[in-house]
C-alpha cells in the first residue's frame, strides 16, 4: 500500500450527513462505500439515499440497526440507489417509496475484506472507500486528534458502529485510519474520525467489506 | 455512575480486594499493608464496570527500617485505587497513587492538564476528604468550588448545540449528566495512548444507555452476516 492515501483528495467523498438521533448508521457507512464505487467505476459523485435502506430494506431493522451485508443485497434485490435529493432523510422509518426508475446507482455484488490491516489499506487505496464497523465507546467525547483508546475500554467484541473507512496516514509519527462518521460536521474533525491505524483499535478491521460495481 | 457510601456495599469488596492483593503483592503475610476503610463509587459502562477506590490502608512498621521500601510511607496511606471489572476478562488495576493522608491532593488529573473542553480543576483536590469520591449518590452535580466553571462549560454547550430542556428539573439532570460525562471524558484522555483530545461534544449531555440507544447500532454484535465472497487482494503498487 502507499505510505497515505486519502479518497477526499481525489473527490470520491460526498459531505459529511447526519443520521440524527437513529441508529442508521448502517445505511450510512454502506451508501458511503456506494457513493465511492459509483464515482470510481462510473465517474459521477452522487449523494445517494440512506433513506431508501432505512424504509425499503426489510433485511434489516432501520433506526434499530442494522449489518451492511444485509443493506448490500437489499440494494440488488431493490435495483439500485436513489440519490438523497429524491428519497431525502428523514431520520425515522417511514413507509418505502422507492421507485426503481429513480435509481441511479447499481451494484453488482459485494465483498468482505481480510481483517489484516496493511491488506485494508492496500485494497482501499487501489479500489475506494470501505464499510467498516468498530466499538464506539470513545466517540461519544471525542474532539480530535488520533483517537487511541486503551484496549480494555474498547474491545474488538462489542461493535456498534458502522462508519466508512476513507484513507489513512501518519500524523506526527502516529499512524491513523481516517474515518467519514455520520454524525454531521459539527462532530469530531469536520465529521471525520481518526483512529490509530496498526492495533486493530476498537475492533476497526473485524468488519470490514465493499460493494462491487463492475 | 453511582457514588456509593463508605464501605456499606458489597459491590466494592472484590475490586478492593483485588486493589490490595495487587498493592500487597511480593510481601510476606506479615508485611502486608492492612485495609482501614474504603469508600468509592462505580460507573457501569457497556464494557464492564469502572470502580473508583480510595482507600485508606496501614503499613506494617518496617524492621528493620532499611526494610522499608519508601520510608516514608510507612503508617496510614490514603491510596486511590481505579479498578475495571470486566464481564468476559479479569479484573485490571488502571491507576493506584498513594500518599499520607493530606500531605497531598488526591492524584486525580493533578499531573495532567485537561484538553480544551474539560474543566481545568473538575474538582477539589485539596483535601481528600473534599475529593468526588466522598460525594453521597444525590450530589453528582458540581460543588460549590466547582460550579462556576462547571456551568460555564455547561452554558456554552447549551448555546454551541443550541440546547434546551423541558423544565429545570430536566436541566439540573442533564447537568448531572454533564458533569459525569466530563470525568468519563477525562478518564479517556489519561489513558488514551495516541493524541486525540476529548472532552464536551453534542452528545456531552446523554447518558451512555441514551447514547446507544439513539446513535448506536447493538446489531452490529449480535446478528450474525450475511456471509459475503472474499475479496480479491489489491494487485497494483
Amino acid at each position: 500500500a502507499p505510505a497515505s492515501w486519502d479518497w477526499r483528495d481525489h473527490g470520491a467523498l460526498t459531505a459529511a450527513k447526519n443520521q440524527g438521533m437513529c441508529g442508521s448508521c448502517w445505511a450510512f457507512s454502506v451508501t458511503g462505500n456506494v457513493e465511492g464505487q459509483w464515482f470510481l467505476r462510473r465517474g459521477a459523485l452522487l449523494t445517494l439515499s440512506e433513506q431508501e435502506l432505512v424504509d425499503c430494506d426489510t433485511l434489516d431493522q432501520a433506526c434499530g440497526g442494522g449489518l451492511p451485508s444485509n443493506a448490500y443485497t437489499a440494494i440488488e434485490t431493490l435495483g439500485g440507489l436513489e440519490t438523497e435529493k429524491d428519497y431525502s432523510y428523514e431520520g425515522r422509518k417511514e413507509r418505502c417509496s422507492f421507485s426503481p426508475d429513480k435509481a441511479r446507482a447499481y451494484i453488482n455484488s459485494s465483498v468482505d475484506l481480510s481483517r489484516d490491516e496493511q491488506e485494508i489499506a492496500a485494497w482501499l487505496a487501489e479500489n475506494g472507500p470501505v464499510s467498516i464497523a468498530l466499538n464506539a465507546f470513545a466517540m461519544q467525547f471525542y474532539r480530535r486528534g488520533v483517537s487511541h483508546p486503551f484496549r480494555p475500554l474498547c474491545s474488538p467484541w462489542f461493535i456498534d458502529h458502522a462508519v466508512l473507512l476513507v484513507g489513512y496516514g501518519d500524523r506526527s509519527g502516529i499512524p491513523f485510519w481516517a474515518i467519514k462518521n455520520s454524525w454531521g460536521p459539527d462532530w469530531g474533525e469536520e465529521g471525520y474520525y481518526y483512529l490509530y491505524r496498526g492495533a486493530r483499535a476498537c475492533g476497526m478491521n473485524t468488519m470490514a467489506s465493499s460493494a462491487i460495481v463492475d | 455512575g453511582r457514588h456509593l457510601p463508605l464501605a456499606s456495599d458489597p459491590a466494592l469488596e472484590a475490586p478492593t480486594q483485588f486493589a490490595m492483593e495487587i498493592y500487597n503483592r511480593g510481601r510476606d503475610p506479615g508485611a502486608a499493608a492492612v485495609l482501614q476503610s474504603v469508600r468509592g463509587r462505580s460507573l457501569k459502562m457497556a464494557q464492564g464496570v469502572l470502580y473508583s477506590l480510595e482507600v485508606t490502608l496501614a503499613e506494617p512498621p518496617c524492621s528493620p527500617p532499611t526494610a522499608c521500601k519508601h520510608p516514608q510511607s510507612s503508617g496510614t496511606l490514603l491510596c486511590r485505587f481505579e479498578v475495571l471489572d470486566q464481564m468476559w476478562a479479569k479484573q485490571t488495576l488502571l491507576e493506584q497513587d498513594c500518599g499520607q493522608p493530606g500531605s497531598q491532593p488526591l492524584p486525580w488529573s493533578s499531573d495532567h492538564q485537561p484538553p480544551p473542553g474539560l474543566p481545568s480543576k473538575a474538582r477539589n483536590q485539596s483535601s481528600p476528604d473534599a475529593g468526588l469520591l466522598a460525594e453521597p449518590h444525590s450530589s453528582s452535580l458540581p460543588r460549590m468550588g466547582d460550579s462556576v466553571e462547571l456551568i460555564s462549560l455547561f452554558k456554552d454547550f447549551l448555546t454551541t448545540y443550541n440546547k434546551s430542556y423541558a423544565n429545570a428539573t430536566e436541566t439540573q439532570r442533564r447537568l448531572g449528566i454533564f458533569a459525569r460525562n466530563l470525568e468519563l471524558a477525562h478518564k479517556l484522555q489519561e489513558l488514551d495512548q495516541g493524541s486525540a483530545q476529548y472532552g464536551v461534544t453534542k452528545f456531552s449531555d446523554l447518558t451512555e444507555e441514551e447514547f446507544r440507544m439513539f446513535y448506536l447500532n447493538p446489531l452490529l454484535s449480535s446478528l450474525p452476516g450475511r456471509a459475503l465472497r472474499p475479496a480479491p487482494r489489491a494487485r497494483g503498487p
